[in-house]
């Protein structure tokens, strides 16, 4: 199993992701349209600098007894991301992504120059576990 | 590796879930405050009928500009969930328990009368894995 994980590999134009300077309507929107839980964050030179879900904006804007939807406009992606996001280089071995994939949904692979690649997804990861298992 | 999965069920009264006939209010309280994307619904005969996301709550009432939160309280869970879940007795094998996680971040797990008995998540398939991987 300790092949290559480039072919496990969802690519960057596959995935949904924001920059950080994008104003959290235009992320709202992207999660819901895309149905994803949480989506990558890129800065401007397509480096991984985070992640943002659903939960990280309504927590962010929960007033009392309403969501002032006005308000999402006024704040940056940056401001509610959380920082903390798996990566890992494309050339690592497929235990590192197993390892990886225990405690987070996705991995992001980054290059040598660290820009973004694309994700590894449990899923991915779980089907080639089956396929083997199956043999 | 097909050895029971009894052990690694995350058992019932670990599991956040809400009932049928829940109004959405308290449903949406235990999803934000449980932090989990899904969870499990049961019926009053503790067996499970769908799970439940923000998603599904957020998607069946976004108004137009804002979320209308005094209109959560008269609907109900079964109004919005999703009846389709991955569920398996608890005698099944590994193998079954690993071809379901590849497509469902939790499967259900029944007992003899399809009562349930917790939930099987990725996170504890990937982590047996990743150990007999080590080895
Ligand atoms: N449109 C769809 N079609 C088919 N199945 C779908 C689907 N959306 C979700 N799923 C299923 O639900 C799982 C959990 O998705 P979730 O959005 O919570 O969590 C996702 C999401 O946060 C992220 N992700 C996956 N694909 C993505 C993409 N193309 N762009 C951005 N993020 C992605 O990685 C997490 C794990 O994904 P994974 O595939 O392992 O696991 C997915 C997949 O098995
Ligand atoms: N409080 C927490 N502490 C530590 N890690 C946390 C966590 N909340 C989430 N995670 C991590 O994030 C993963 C995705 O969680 P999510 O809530 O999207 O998706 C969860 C959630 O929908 C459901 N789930 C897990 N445990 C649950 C529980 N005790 N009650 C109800 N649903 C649960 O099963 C899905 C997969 O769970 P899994 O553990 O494989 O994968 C979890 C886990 O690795």
């Amino acid at each position: 199993m300790d092949n290559e994980i480039k072919q496990l590999i969802v690519s960057d134009e596959k995935v949904a992701h924001v920059q950080l300077e994008n104003p959290l309507d235009h992320a709202l929107l992207i999660l819901i349209k895309s149905g994803y839980t949480a989506i990558p964050v890129l800065d401007k030179s397509y480096r991984v600098q985070g992640q943002i879900s659903k939960a990280h904006i309504l927590d962010s804007i929960l007033g009392i007894e309403r969501i002032e939807m006005e308000r999402l406009h006024d704040y940056k992606v940056k401001d509610v991301m959380s920082p903390k996001v798996p990566r890992m280089h494309k050339d690592e071995t497929f235990g590192k992504a197993l390892m990886l994939s225990i405690n987070h949904p996705f991995v992001c692979i980054e290059d040598h120059d660290h820009s973004f690649v694309g994700i590894l997804t449990r899923r991915s990861i779980l089907a080639l576990i089956h396929r083997h298992f199956e043999k």
